[in-house]
């Protein structure tokens, strides 16, 4: 889950 | 979504503008290092390969392929348009994007989340954004009649990293799960580059001169 809510970013 | 992130991806997007505007109505691209565009274009399809296989938001898919196609058309006018490519600084880009790109990639094989292509490939693409401007602060120092519009692009995009900083600190608060550190040391080291730029920028401005980068 830590790396998924890097990955919503542009 | 805050308002941060909402105002830094607006800012990168128009600083996009501002570019693909200066190379279609000027029809030059002087002063422009096509090494940190072709770094751009990397960063973004190393990054967005997520689009085939995740789904955050409509914003979300809609940005990276906005990104995706306007980065890739910035390159396509710099090496094949004839004649916007004859505008380009050869001579003075000759910024060695090797010494960027291999040790980046080396970093992301030791440092990163999870040892998967996907995510090797992505943070690959955060290390290497951050240093990709600097084939454009060098050309700029180098041709010292830097124009307006190349300054407000360059200024846009440091402004951009800015408020990504101010929407981590938000997320750092906000959302107790949001510990990227990895994106942070990035993020900070790219907006830090910037800051000569800004200095100069404004020095410039403020006494009504052109701007202009010591050597």
């Amino acid at each position: 889950a830590a790396t998924a809510a890097a990955h919503d970013e542009l | 979504m805050n308002i941060f992130r909402l105002a830094g991806d607006m800012t990168h997007l128009m600083s996009i503008v501002v570019l693909l505007l200066k190379i279609r109505a000027t029809k030059s691209c002087r002063g422009i290092s096509l090494r940190t565009q072709e770094m751009y274009l990397l960063v973004f399809l190393c990054r967005y390969l997520d689009l085939f296989y995740s789904f955050v938001s409509l914003y979300n898919t809609v940005m990276k392929l906005i990104f995706l196609a306007s980065s890739a058309a910035i390159v396509y006018y710099m090496r094949y348009d004839r004649v916007v490519k004859q505008t380009y600084d050869r001579r003075q880009d000759t910024f060695r994007y090797l010494f960027l790109i291999v040790p980046c990639l080396i970093l992301a094989l030791l440092i990163n989340h999870a040892f998967t292509l996907t995510e090797i490939l992505w943070t690959f693409s955060i290390y290497l954004e951050a240093v990709a401007i600097l084939p454009q602060l060098v050309l700029m120092q180098r041709t010292q009649n830097i124009d307006n519009l190349t300054g407000n692009y360059v200024l846009l995009l440091g402004t951009y990293r800015g408020l990504y900083i101010l929407n981590w600190i938000f997320r750092f608060f906000t959302e107790p799960h949001y510990r990227q550190w990895l994106v942070w040391i990035s993020g900070l080291l790219q907006t830090a580059l910037y800051g000569d730029f800004f200095y100069y920028y404004f020095k410039c401005w403020k006494s009504n001169k052109k701007l202009t980068l010591p050597a």
